[in-house]
């Protein structure tokens, strides 16, 4: 039974790609096959794996979602390639009823054959993100550890509650991710201290702290855990996979 | 003769919100009749200033502009709030065509008593953006100066030229603006490069640097010039606010 994860926030720059594409590379890495999926018209998740973005998108072209799944350096980690053309992306985010209802289906029939499926998400509450959300058995939000990010946690958790709420969702809540955390910083403390407190259980133990080499890893196309494997940023990645993989 | 502004880049997180609510309080303080409008459903700008959202988004609703603008701690700076409410800005995000240019002349109609007038945009290139850029007359682009960020410039910059070759388009390029600039970083320094080689001379000189009291300001409901204003951030956000003046 595949366990399908949402990344989510509407929030932007919160770190969402940055997880997807290394919460993934570390699950390929534990022996488990993974398929990460591109659902942004920015495409970061596709580039930042050293992929081209397609010029149509998958899920909107009529064709088997295997034949645009590419394997990464990582064997047991694929990739479903995101595209930026705006006829595409704008079709599927103007997402109609039965239109979402199609993609769901698409989504969940082309990654039965996978562990783990990790969908990344434009920093958006529209169709583009409820559709992810409703194919998925799990939603992630990664929050960073400032103001507006705890501002939008509320508006966040209404989507994903109305998505709860409808027929044939399996949705369950995976986890908020505390991310770019400095521990030097009052502000961080302080949000770390409200977020825990509001929401208990669900908050991950490990938080990803603020590593340079994050951000330089999509630069060569690669997850930090080739990249930088001794890095500040892949131990937190590892201790994370440890406590999603903890949870089965 | 106003000139307005459009905060816009579809990345997420690259700072456009804290550009929008600290350069607007520089042209304030330096004088200016200043408004800012925010057009993002996370109503960042508005908290961030210290407001509360409004239930009705101002453009939607059937209203003069003038009753929904309230005035900040410094009353050169006005701030037309955003909201929320999913239908309308679900309403404002599905822009029709009809639809942008009602918004467009609602938008030119309230402002034009200002000198100044910035708008902040949603990480996206969707219709909220299409629309702000059609009533603006520059774009500012603030970009992170990470890889992610030098991807997602040329993405936008097919929107930016698709609007200003519309009829009744009077948008220019206001400028680019390299934020949360970490010097001694290598990403930064080859980013920086990289952008001043490829746009020249819309690149501001003035970058803005990192500054976790910049993170802070919004939780006080208070721009960086009321909240830290001898802050690194401070500095920087009157020095861009001189460079903005000194085009005119
Ligand atoms: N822990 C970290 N330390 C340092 N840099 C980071 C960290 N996490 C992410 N970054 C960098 O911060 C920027 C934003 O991260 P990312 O693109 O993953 O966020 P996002 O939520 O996917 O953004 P968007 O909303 O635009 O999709 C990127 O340049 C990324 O490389
Ligand atoms: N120069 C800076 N130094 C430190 N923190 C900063 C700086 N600029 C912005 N921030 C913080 O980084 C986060 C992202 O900035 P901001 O919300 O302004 O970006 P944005 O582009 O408007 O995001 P979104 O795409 O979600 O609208 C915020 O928590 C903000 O307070
Ligand atoms: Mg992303
Ligand atoms: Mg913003």
């Amino acid at each position: 039974m595949s366990r399908v994860f949402c990344i989510a926030n509407q929030k932007g720059g919160v770190g969402k790609t940055t997880t997807a594409i290394n919460l993934s590379s570390c699950l390929a890495r534990a022996g488990f096959q993974t398929l990460l999926v591109d659902l942004d018209p920015q495409c970061n998740a596709t580039t930042g794996l050293g992929f081209d973005p397609l010029q149509r998108h998958p899920l909107i072209a009529n064709d088997e979602l295997t034949n645009s799944i590419v394997v990464s350096a990582d064997p047991n980690l694929h990739l479903l390639p995101g595209s930026r053309s705006f006829t595409d992306v704008d079709k599927l985010a103007r997402g109609e009823a039965s239109h979402c209802d199609t993609l769901r289906q698409h989504i969940l029939n082309g990654t039965s054959c996978y562990d783990y499926v990790l969908i990344d998400c434009p920093p958006s509450t529209g169709p583009l993100t409820q559709t992810a959300l409703s194919a998925s058995t799990e939603v992630l939000m990664p929050i960073q550890c400032e103001y507006f990010a705890m501002e939008g946690l509320t508006q966040m958790i209404h989507v994903i509650r109305d998505v709860m709420q409808s027929e044939n969702s399996k949705l369950e809540f995976g986890g908020i991710l505390l991310t770019m955390y400095d521990d030097q910083l009052e502000l961080t403390t302080e949000v770390d201290k409200e977020v825990r407190e509001f929401f208990g259980e669900i908050v991950f133990d490990t938080p990803i702290p603020r590593d340079p080499q994050l951000a330089e890893a999509p630069s060569h196309g690669e997850s930090i855990i080739q990249y930088a494997p001794r890095s500040r940023g892949a131990h937190a990645y590892t201790e994370l996979c440890m406590e999603v993989l903890d949870y089965e």
